[in-house]
This record gives C-alpha cells, structure tokens and sequence, in this order.
C-alpha cells in the first residue's frame, strides 16, 4: 500500500460525509446505502467513524459530475476514468467526486427500484411476462397514462407482484419541487418543451418545469433516467427510440454497426442520419459501491496500491463478494490503527463483542486481542462413556466396507498450493495435524513439526469411497475413528475399514439441517455438530444425538458468524469460519482473535 | 450471419475517445498518471522517455516489465480506472 507524500490524514476519527446530488441512474436509496456500505468497508477495521448529513459542509463532500465539473480535473465521457478522489484536508480536499457519463449500477446491469405499486419497492424482475409475452424492460402496456411498470416476479399473469419504473412523470430529484413530477408541457425562456431537456444547463443533466410555466414559477427538478436511457454519446439520459434509421436502415434494437469497438448504441430520435443524436444502450455499468469503496480510501489518505487484488488498485474490476484485501487493511490502520476490540485496552464488557461481519485485526501486532486466562476444559454435562474399540461398529445391509488409507499420503499435486484457495470445504485436526479439504484434494499443517503446509493429497486415495466435496469432519478423541459429512450422508473410518454412506438421520438429525458445517469435540464421546444457526451434540459411542437438541448456536457461541462455513477445534479453541476469516473463541466462549485463514492459521506469505 | 458489404465506420458526434493512436493514448497516459512529466518528454529523447515510462508504469501495475507498448499495457491503458495519479500528487 501507499499513503499520500506527508502520510496526509484526517485529525478526527468521527468523519461526516454529505451527497451532494444523485446519479440518475439509480435510485437515491441504492446510493446512499452503496456510499454507507463503502464507508463501511473502512470503519469495519479502524476506528474511524462515518456519518451523513444534509447541509453544511462535511469532511467529505460527494458528487456526480461529468467532463469538466469544477475542479479542474475533467472526466472523459463514458469508460476511462471513473471517478477520482482528493486526500484529507480542508475544502476540496477529502471530497469524492463520481463521472456520471458512466452508467452506475451495482456492477451487473440495470437496477430498476420500483415505487408504489404492491411490491414494497422491490426491483424489477427482467424478464416478467405480462399477457403471455416476455418482457426485459419497463413498459407502459396495459395502461392509459403513460407510466412504465414492471413485474417484480418473473410473471405478473401469476403473481400480479408490479411496481412503478423510474420516470419523469412519476417523480424528479433534486431541484426545487419537492420530487413532483414534471408537467408537460412546459415553458421554458418563451419555448415550449414536451420532454426533459438540457437546454440552459452546461453540466448536461436533463431537467423539467413542474409546472406549465418555468419562465413564471421557476419550479424545477432533475429527471430520473428511464431504464431505456442512453449513456454518453450526445443524448445522456435521453430514452432509445426505437425503431430508428441509420445509413438508410430501420433498427428496432440497440446496434454496433458503425462502430468498430462493438459497443451497442441507439439513436434518440427516431432518424440519426438526419438528427445525429444517440448513446450507448446500457450494459453492465460499474459498481457505485466498489468504486466509492476505492475513492473514499483515497478520502482517508491512501494513495494507490500496486497489488492487484487491493481495493485500492487503480483499475475497476468487478468482484461479486467484495472482501478487502489485507494489503488494504494494513494501509489503513498503518494512518488510524486497528478496530478498538483487536487492541489490549478493548473491554467487552464496554465496547460489546465484535460483530460477525467485522473484519480482522492485521495491523501492527497488537490485533491478537486479549487472551485468556488458564483454559478452562468445557464442561461435559454427562458421565462419558468409556472407550470403544477402533473398528468395532458393526456393518449394516447399506454399508460397505473399504479399505482405508494408508499411513503416509503421497503429494499427488504439490504444486497446487492451499494459498491460493479462498476458503476450504472443511476443516479439522486429524492426528494432530490440521487438514483442509477441497475439491477432492487436502493439505496438512502441523504445529508440531513446523512443516510448513503439506499437500495437496487426494482424499479418494486416502479415504477412499468419500465424495470429493466434504462438508465437515472430525476425529473422536477417545476411538481416533474419523467421521466425515457431506450433505446429508456421513462416514465413519476406522483402521482399514469403513463404514457408510449412511444418512445423517440416522443420528437422530432432522430434516432440519441441511449440510453439517463442522463439528467440535466436547469432552471424551461428545460432539457437536453445526449445521445452519443450530447444532445437535452427538454421543459418539451410540452414535445418536441427545435429547434436547438442536440448540440455537446463538445461545451460547455468541459473536461468531452464525452462517460458519467450517467449524472446528484447534488447539482447545474453536474456531468458525466465514469466506476467508476465521473468529476463534476460547473455551469460556469469548472471542479472543478474528483472523486470516491463509495468513494466521496456514502461515500463507 | 455474415456481412456482404464492408461495415461503414461513422464518426459520432460527441465522442470524446476518437482516432488517438496507440502512441498517442501511451504518451497521454503516462503524462496524465505521472509516469513522466513534460519537462521530462521533451528533455530525453522521446523513444529512450517513453521506454523509461512505461517500464514506472509496468512495475507499479504489475505488468511485465517490457518497456515496450505491448498488448497487455494498451490493454491496462484502455481499462476503466480511478482519475487519481499513480506517481506524484
């Protein structure tokens, strides 16, 4: 990472923010929670505070803008640059400021928020079917006064879910109106208009009277843009008009011929050969949330990074399930410092516990947070039976039986590296060692040895009959027999042999769990099994779970993700797992570390 | 379904990106990202500048270090990005 020469940053943790003015592109709501999620990112792992007000000048001033909109700095039209942002300080600087030549989206297309209707503001769903025909944009048939609506289900002939588009007639933004629509038509400077225009304005926004007379009431707003607008070109905003003529031809859809780049345009007349107004059709926009997310860093006082992965990576990609990169996260708390619970001074009884989603504590070493006083061994709340014998458990008609590993796994692919996996199907010590599974292959980890990361290994040939997608696994204490889970069917190896499939119902678990997310071993013959926000306590001898079960994981792990992806102990410590962090809870259930799965448990570089 | 006639290339008004040459686009964009400055540009001669840019430019992007206009740099040139400069203030 990189800060601004003369590390630049904010004097206070409590920034305010304000919006200037809204895209037309989306609605405002989308936007201000896309700019209250990117600041988000940000506070999630410093101290820093974030909040927006309405008038005065904040700390960050944000704005949408296009080409040359008043610092000196233009934008360029659509594509190219995007937005830009100032460093820390006072008037301009710490400002956001957003190109609105490009289309804003959430990064996959169009977002059509509706209003009124029956369908609580819900988006539009494209398709829907309407009258037995399909349709993949607001329209106006089936009504009288011109409004466009949309399904927001795929069939409004079955489920009759609708909502109103974006439109001129349904609403404006900004201005001085109030959000009325506009009135059509109106006067302007002696004209007459019947649609939303950008005469007398230099920034291109497209405007309306909302009443018959400009000229006379001064009353105004901004038009929102109908899902059909162009972007850029020389008719920003402006809808498609369909069918149009160009070079002679009649086009009734979006076109690339004339262009070599393949972009698809339309006219905004109904002839361009004579009129020579058009724009590009809408295509998958950019993110208004990543791109605040990375100009709002430059807000903060980080420059651009050269990791590629790093949010602050001066190039736009689009990543479905935004995690910040630890390159990130070092450059921030580098200026602010870490989140108050990864510090020693942080107080649970104070501050409360961290909350699932929050990010984890990399920064200057001070992120390992309290530790615990001597262990306290958990409590087992039953007298434990003694040990039975490995490869006792009797075979049923519907189990097979086959060999079992052998003692030493051989590397199948050793060039395949566990650092580079993003989260693992499951995860849990097996003789002493850690095992991560993936995709039929596993890597081992011991603390013993210090190894380093072993593998990858094939689980067919070290368990052989398993699926290659195991959903969790454990070794009972007491037997070293080793249970592995996927969906519904569980495994249970023993010396050379195995037991299973078998369904997980037959441990007493109900239809109400779905995979099994992990397990910890409580005790001699105890352990628990997580599947969704709940988890079941199984006697390993009898292979049945306890009456009274399943219990709300809530109850008792409190401030861990309760959508764990793998669960498992670790050195007398569970740990829950969610994308690519991990919250580790002493056996007093106090969350004691949020950390990296590849960077503190694996040891990635 | 194939074309019979070549496509016709119309010039559209408006358009703010049009006919820079791929040199043309490099110089702008090293100039404008802070790879090189004028003064720089026109005190060395212009191939040893702009090989000497484009290699800042590679390195803090994590391009091969070519210094050459290659694929993957007009590439990276052309990408949507953030208006902020990569070298200077």
């Amino acid at each position: 990472f990189l800060t601004f020469e003369g590390d630049l940053k904010w004097d206070h943790m409590d920034l305010t923010y304000r919006v200037m003015n809204y895209s037309p592109d989306l609605d405002r709501a989308v936007i201000d929670d896309a700019f209250k999620r990117a600041f988000k990112v940000w506070s999630d792992v410093t101290p820093l505070t974030f909040t927006q007000i309405y008038s005065g000048e904040a700390d960050i001033m944000i704005m949408f803008g296009s080409r040359e909109h008043g610092d000196g700095y233009p934008f360029d039209g659509k594509d190219g640059l995007l937005a830009h942002a100032f460093p820390p300080g006072r008037g301009i600087q710490g400002d956001a400021h957003f190109d609105d030549d490009e289309l804003w989206t959430l990064g996959t297309g169009l977002v059509v928020k509706t209003r009124h209707g029956n369908a609580n503001g819900a988006d539009c769903h494209f398709p829907f079917v309407f009258e037995g025909r399909s349709y993949s944009q607001c329209i106006t048939e089936g009504r009288t006064d011109g409004l466009p609506w949309c399904a927001t289900t795929a069939s409004y002939d079955r489920d009759k879910k609708y909502g109103f588009c974006p439109s001129e007639l349904l609403y404006t933004n900004g201005g001085n109106s109030d959000g009325a629509p506009c009135v059509f038509p109106f006067v302007f400077d002696g004209t007459s208009y019947n649609a939303c225009t950008t005469d007398g304005r230099s920034d291109s926004y497209r405007w309306c009277a909302t009443t018959a007379n400009f000229d006379q009431d001064k009353k105004y707003g901004f038009c929102p843009n109908r899902d059909t607008a162009v972007i850029g070109g020389n008719s920003q905003g402006d809808p498609c008009v369909f069918p149009f003529t160009f070079l002679g031809q009649s086009y009734s859809a979006c076109t690339s011929q004339g262009r070599q780049d393949g972009k698809l345009w339309c006219a905004t007349t109904s002839n361009y050969d004579t009129d020579k107004k058009w724009g590009f059709c809408p295509d998958r926009g950019y993110s208004i949330f990543l791109v605040a997310a990375h100009e709002f860093g430059h807000s903060l006082g980080l420059d651009h990074s050269s990791v590629r992965e790093a949010l602050m990576y001066p190039m736009y990609s689009y990543v479905q399930d935004f995690q910040l990169d630890p390159d990130d996260v070092r450059g921030i708390q580098y200026l602010y410092g870490e989140q108050p619970w990864c510090s020693q001074e942080w107080d649970p009884m104070v501050l409360g516990w961290p909350q699932p989603h929050a990010l984890p504590c990399i920064g200057s070493g001070r992120g390992s947070g309290p530790e615990p006083t001597a262990p306290v061994p958990a409590p087992t709340e039953e007298p434990q039976p003694l040990p039975t014998e490995a490869g006792s458990t009797s075979t049923t008609e519907e189990e097979e039986e086959t060999p079992a590993p052998t003692a030493e796994p051989i590397p199948v692919d050793p060039s395949r590296d566990a650092c580079v996996e993003n989260n693992f199907d499951a995860i849990t010590e097996i003789n002493g060692e850690l095992h991560f599974f993936k995709d039929g292959k596993y890597w081992t980890l011991s603390s013993f040895w210090d190894s380093g990361i072993q593998g990858a290994f094939s689980i067919a040939d070290a368990w052989p009959g398993l699926p290659a997608v195991i959903d969790a696994a454990f070794q009972d204490v007491l037997t070293k027999r080793v249970f592995f889970f996927a969906g519904r069917q569980f495994w249970v190896f023993s010396g050379k042999s195995v037991l299973g499939p078998r369904g997980i119902e037959k441990l007493g678990i109900g239809k109400e769990a779905g995979r099994i997310s992990g397990a910890l071993q409580r005790g001699r013959g105890k352990v628990l099994l997580f599947s969704g926000e709940s988890y079941w306590r199984l006697d390993v001898k009898v292979q049945r779970v306890d009456k009274g079960y399943p219990r709300a994981t809530d109850d008792i792990f409190t401030g861990v993700p309760l959508d764990a992806h793998n669960v498992f102990l670790y050195q007398d410590k569970y740990h829950f797992c969610r994308g690519s962090f991990y919250w580790r809870m002493t056996p007093r259930y106090q969350v004691d570390r949020v950390g990296y799965v590849k960077y503190d448990i694996l040891q990635c570089p | 379904p194939l074309q019979s006639k070549p496509q016709a290339v119309v010039t559209f008004p408006g358009e703010l990106v049009s006919g820079l040459s791929d040199l043309e686009l490099a110089e702008s964009y090293l100039l404008r990202f802070g790879y090189t400055t004028a003064a720089e540009a026109r005190t060395s001669s212009k191939h040893v500048s702009l090989a000497k840019a484009l290699r800042k430019m590679q390195k803090q992007l994590g391009l091969e270090e070519t210094g050459e206009l290659d694929a993957r740099t007009l590439e990276a040139m052309r990408a949507p990005r953030c208006g902020v400069p990569d070298v200077g203030t």
